[in-house]
């Protein structure tokens, strides 16, 4: 999967 | 997700709850800035647009939604509950918020990761969040009296962004080395605007005396 930086913070 | 993210997060949660309970308590929104209010509601829907598109996990999925009720429940009640709309400062809160919207919007257009509808939108979250306190600090400096749980509520939502930046560390020298410079020159700038009213709410809080801030 491609890692979005941050994207799995709120 | 590490402890300082965690902690981050529940008291950002805190923050929120701390206000709804407020408004829905005292029945008042007395030195709340709506327009803050408002602009945290694009934030959050301007972040969370993968929301049904991208599962990450369902504490990923649940606080959002949390955040996007509370958020868009506070407006709400500010807007139009006949009782707590009376007690909004709506003359004392007078920031022009889309002079910081639309700044923040153009900047996302020149600096994001990618150039995509969904990543500059949530570019824009991240520089809008930075600034959207704003109004509510100009507010707190007219107003003369701060009651305590609208100190406790800026408070606790400027320690949020702090111990993300806190979380940023610790992931930068644990999971390999990544650079995101967006959120974190971003989040600096938020918890830096904090600044002077941590110092007097600290103060305040020592001698134990009431919130003032400096005209």
């Amino acid at each position: 999967r491609h890692y979005y930086p941050g994207k799995d913070e709120l | 997700m590490n402890v300082f993210r965690l902690a981050g997060d529940m008291t950002h949660l805190l923050s929120i709850i701390i206000l709804l309970l407020k408004i829905r308590a005292t029945k008042s929104c007395t030195g709340i800035s709506l327009k803050t209010q408002e602009l945290y509601v694009i934030v959050f829907l301007t972040r969370y647009l993968d929301l049904f598109t991208k599962y990450i996990s369902f504490y990923n999925t649940t606080m959002k939604l949390v955040f996007l009720g509370t958020s868009i429940s506070i407006v709400w009640y500010m807007r139009y509950h006949k009782v707590v709309k009376q007690t909004y400062n709506k003359d004392q809160d007078t920031f022009r918020h889309y002079f910081l919207a639309i700044p923040c919007f153009l900047l996302a257009l020149l600096i994001h990761h990618e150039f995509t509808v969904i990543e500059v939108l949530w570019t824009f979250s991240i520089y809008l969040e930075a600034v959207a306190i704003l109004p509510q600090l100009v507010l707190l400096q007219r107003s003369r009296n701060i009651d305590n749980l609208t100190g406790n509520y800026v408070f606790l939502l400027g320690a949020y962004r702090a111990l993300y930046l806190v979380n940023w560390v610790y992931r930068y020298f644990t999971e390999n080395h990544l650079v995101r410079w967006i959120p974190w020159l971003s989040g600096l700038v938020q918890t830096t605007l904090y600044a002077d009213f941590f110092y007097y709410y600290i103060k305040s809080w020592k001698n134990n005396e009431k919130l003032q801030l400096p005209a």
